[in-house]
């Protein structure tokens, strides 16, 4: 039933989307759900909006922040936790004062599943599928949406190999999903402040570059953003988790997200691997979704005060 | 069962290179099984040092189990038997599924 929504399950494509549909129609005041386009498979790509309209003494316009989840199908956490944040934000608007303050100063878009047909297949044939499900001339399917950025397409940690995890496609934005969220983002470039990215696992928020080890142009501000983040990650139930950039603390790769978002001009752009170090992997259990998501929380909230408050 | 019970028997075995020689012949090792690399996300990223974490079927985890243990490569085994786990990520919804 919608009205006992288990944010603390791991849910189909068609509950997330049920769900969705649902927040829109009894939570206009503060979210309003549309599409960005469709998937391979012609499925549409929801994302949520969240905040207040600004009043009219305010500024006509407001900052911004995007967050995805679910680019790899397989790391299911990372939908839980879009969804999660959705309930909070509602929940606690009127009772958190930090939550107001985010939500009557900012938008936040939510988009709680980029890759919808990998999810949906991850969900009926293979659990560990990663990529989307487009076909093109070659017998296997998919593309590593996380390689298919227009940033060093295809250079370093991408393969030109079909059939491989981290192919990263016949061209850049090559997959409808990743070439509608740039468009979008490339249209609110000069609102959008933050770009979030959720995957799972390794315990870890990351920043650009992922495609080479030089340090960003405002490190300082981002890596006291990322070790203020992890700070408060810690301080919910002493979970550990590092923070870098992605390059020198996860491993080389080209065409991401979260170097795309930052070349397009969002200053903070991350990329959080939530729970866990490898005990669960991708399996993480129900029973984990709370505790990731609260910590998850703390993070996101803290980062975003971050931003209001300036570097 | 979820998923048919395909997954029964399969393994998830973490593997850390301590030297380039290691690195190379695991490389070689997952690429000739045909392993769903859990992390790094690819091959290409394995290097001594490097936690690897490799889902293998039945059959290929006996195969890389043998060659590990031959070229006394020190190992862990994450998960034994990935069907029960994922059975135990959501058991409210495998029981639902069930009945």
């Amino acid at each position: 039933s919608i009205l006992k929504y288990d944010y603390e399950d791991y849910h189909t494509l068609e509950e997330i989307e049920k769900w969705m549909h649902h927040m829109n129609r009894s939570h206009s005041n503060l979210v309003h759900m549309f599409s960005i386009g469709t998937s391979y498979e012609g499925r549409p790509l929801y994302v949520l909006k969240l905040g207040t309209k600004p009043s009219s003494f305010r500024k006509s316009y407001k900052r911004e922040i995007w967050m995805d989840c679910g680019i790899h199908a397989r790391e299911w956490i990372g939908p839980a936790f879009c969804q999660w944040f959705v309930k909070e934000a509602i929940n606690t608007y009127k009772s958190d004062p930090v939550m107001k303050k985010i939500l009557d100063f900012l938008y936040i878009y939510v988009m709680p599943v980029l890759n919808p047909d990998g999810y949906r297949y991850s969900w009926t044939h293979d659990r560990f599928w990663r990529k989307t499900r487009s076909k093109m001339r070659y017998n296997c399917y998919g593309v590593d949406a996380n390689r298919n950025w227009k940033v060093k397409f295809c250079e370093e940690g991408a393969s030109l190999n079909p059939c491989d995890n981290t192919y990263c496609g016949p061209y850049a934005e090559s997959e409808p999903e990743v070439k509608a969220v740039a468009q979008f983002i490339h249209k609110r470039r000069k609102f959008i402040k933050i770009y979030i990215t959720f995957h799972a696992y390794a315990q870890m928020i990351l920043y650009p570059y992922s495609y080479q080890y030089d340090d960003i142009p405002n490190f300082k501000c981002v890596e006291s953003a990322a070790q203020k983040a992890v700070q408060a990650i810690n301080s919910a139930f002493g979970v550990r988790y590092r923070h870098g950039p992605v390059a020198s603390t996860l491993y080389l790769s080209s065409g991401s997200s979260v170097d795309w978002a930052y070349n397009n001009g969002i200053p903070y752009s991350f990329a959080f691997e939530l729970r866990d170090t490898g005990y669960y992997g991708f399996l993480l259990p129900d029973g984990l979704i709370r505790p990731t998501c609260i910590e998850t929380m703390l993070a996101v909230k803290n980062i975003t005060m971050h931003l209001l408050k300036k570097c | 069962h979820l998923y048919n019970n395909r997954y029964d028997g399969d393994k998830v075995i973490r593997v850390v290179p301590k030297n380039d020689d290691e690195a190379d012949e695991l490389k070689h090792m997952y690429q000739q099984l045909q392993v769903d690399l859990w992390q790094p996300s690819s091959i290409s990223n394995i290097w001594k040092d490097i936690i690897t974490d490799v889902h293998a079927s039945n059959m290929s985890s006996e195969a890389l189990l043998t060659y590990l243990r031959q070229a006394n490569m020190e190992y862990k085994i994450l998960v034994s038997n990935l069907q029960q786990v994922i059975e135990k990520q959501s058991p409210s919804r495998a029981k639902r599924k069930r009945r």
